[in-house]
């Protein structure tokens, strides 16, 4: 099962 | 000037051991109104960290000026290491600093040990985290979910996390075999950390790497409760509360396939 990372949900500030 | 004192070493070197295998370097931000915050990532990008120490957590705490400690955590845990559980902790930083102060002091006031740690300049990318509603929010003894995780690691690299109205399901599925924990909400009257709450607005089925989670229950020293906010195919939320603050994991969850 892939993992997602949390960049595909949260923006950089 | 910064100059920050616990009551105990014990939560600062609770708190550095929670977090040092999952992110090396971070960046301390101190303020007077604002304690002590953390955020950082992992390498890998699917677990954040986000810490806050309010002045509350403090005996004393003072902070002149804005500042941004960068820390390696493998040096501060070897300086940590150095004092005892019960002493007391005083972190202290110029304005300008290139070093952090941290010094221990036996309650007895008979041993005084000071410590000065390099500070680094550390690039780090720091994620907009907005208040997120949740699907359920489970609240459970901290030790109970570190079990879990622990034991199911032991099947599979996944664990599988079901919430229902009032059960809470983790699944695992590997080359040996498969297997499942089932907790059901329950109120325990006589000591209120050992119930088993769950607030459930949808049921969930989310799936996280079970190396991450054994991470975040390093987690349990600090907290006799963990919080877990989840929602379908978004990350969730761990919480350990402190006096006067909180130790919060993001976690990514795995894709549904």
């Amino acid at each position: 099962m892939p993992q997602q990372l949390l960049t595909s949900f949260f923006r950089s500030q | 000037m910064l100059e920050g004192k616990f009551e105990s070493a014990s939560l600062m070197k609770r708190l550095v051991e929670a977090i040092k295998d999952s992110v090396k370097l971070c960046n301390f931000n101190c303020s007077q109104t604002k304690g002590i915050t953390l955020q950082a990532i992992d390498d890998s990008r699917v677990l954040l960290i986000s810490l806050k120490l309010d002045p509350g957590c403090f005996e004393g705490f003072r902070c002149d000026k804005n500042l941004v400690l960068g820390l390696d955590l493998e040096s501060l845990s070897k300086v940590l290491k150095q004092g005892n559980n019960e002493d007391y902790l005083t972190l202290i930083a110029e304005d300008a600093p290139d070093n952090l102060l941290v010094v221990f002091e036996d309650p007895k006031k008979d041993r005084i040990s000071e410590f000065s740690l390099k500070l680094m300049d550390i690039d780090s990318d720091v994620l907009s985290i907005e208040d997120m509603d949740h699907d359920c929010s489970i609240t459970l003894p901290s030790s109970d979910f570190a079990k879990v995780a622990r034991d199911m690691r032991t099947l599979s690299e996944s664990l599988q996390i079901l919430v229902t109205k009032d059960s809470v399901k983790f699944m695992a599925s590997g080359p040996i075999g498969t297997g499942s924990v089932i907790i059901k909400a329950h109120t325990d009257l006589k000591d209120g950390k050992e119930s088993i709450k769950i607030d459930l607005n949808k049921s969930v089925n989310v799936t996280f790497g079970a190396k991450y989670l054994n991470d975040i229950v390093k987690a349990s020293t600090l907290a006799e409760t963990v919080t877990i906010k989840l929602t379908n195919k978004i990350p969730a939320l761990f919480e350990f509360k402190l006096q006067g603050g909180y130790l919060r994991y993001y976690l990514a969850p795995k894709f549904d396939e």
